[in-house]
């Protein structure tokens, strides 16, 4: 099957919020994104991942204008979702190959990684489907990431949305 | 914007493998991911969330006749890739919500994930794009999770793939 990559896309109105140390169990995760879509918060990207112990970080992105409003609320909230704090950062851009097929080729994350790393750019999350491998990357690194991917993949660069 | 949910998919044929306590600098997703590659190994999902100090942890589902291969192979290149351990389990399903414009309705994750805890159904991970909510659950609970999810959002058994 064919992989095929139709572009690289980036998204700098973005910041990135993460919930610490949340008990493991069910209800934790409705809570949370309850509380977020009663306040009208759009959601993007979330991610969770294997986190330590019995417990789980929980992290997501939201637009910039939204992150004070968003913080304020998750802190009120710490005790009712069960968490240790929140984290969160504005000095983020979400980077992404969109494509088709990708699962079944490892090869592309590994170059685009690749390209990302050639670049010095550090790599802070990574969140993928399979039409989509994005990576959230400093907030200022976001236009050298996009031209190293495009240079890596050989793309022209009026692919860049 | 209209939140279209096409359908429940999920997916059994899966197994997460998590490294963890990686050095946070660049070149090290590149590492892992070309070294999986190279061996032929197709990933799914990757994750890489928060992690802790200046450390991350990197997980992805592959399919789960390679797990053993994959877990050998990331077992005898720790050194090289800079990570602590490896982590793994074949006790996971994809469960996913497949649809269209998802990001501007946060209700809909809120809704899957009520679902899911509703059914008592702990939430191992979760990775998102703006047309699919995917989390992992334990193997035996995925045709519980499609069920609850397909109940709690009106739709019809028959879109279960
Ligand atoms: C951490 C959180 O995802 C929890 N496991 C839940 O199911 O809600
Ligand atoms: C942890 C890993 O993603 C690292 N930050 C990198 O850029 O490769």
């Amino acid at each position: 099957e064919k992989t095929m990559i139709k572009g690289v896309a980036y998204d700098k109105d973005i910041a990135r919020i993460s919930i610490i140390a949340v008990r493991d169990i069910p209800g934790v995760a409705y809570k949370i994104f309850k509380l977020l879509a009663d306040a009208g918060i759009n959601v993007d990207i979330i991610l969770q991942s294997i986190g330590r112990g019995d417990t789980k970080d929980i992290s997501f992105t939201i637009a910039r204008s939204q992150l004070m409003e968003t913080v304020d609320l998750i802190n009120k909230n710490l005790d009712y979702i069960g968490a240790k704090e929140v984290n969160f950062t504005h000095d983020v851009a979400k980077v992404s190959i969109v494509g088709a097929g990708m699962a079944n080729h490892p090869g592309v994350a590994a170059t685009m990684f690749g390209a990302l790393a050639d670049a010095d750019i550090n790599i802070h999350m990574i969140s993928t489907s399979e039409i989509k491998i994005s990576c959230l990357v400093r907030w200022d690194e976001a236009e050298k990431a996009v031209q190293a991917i495009h240079e890596r993949f050989g793309l022209a660069e009026e692919e860049l949305e």
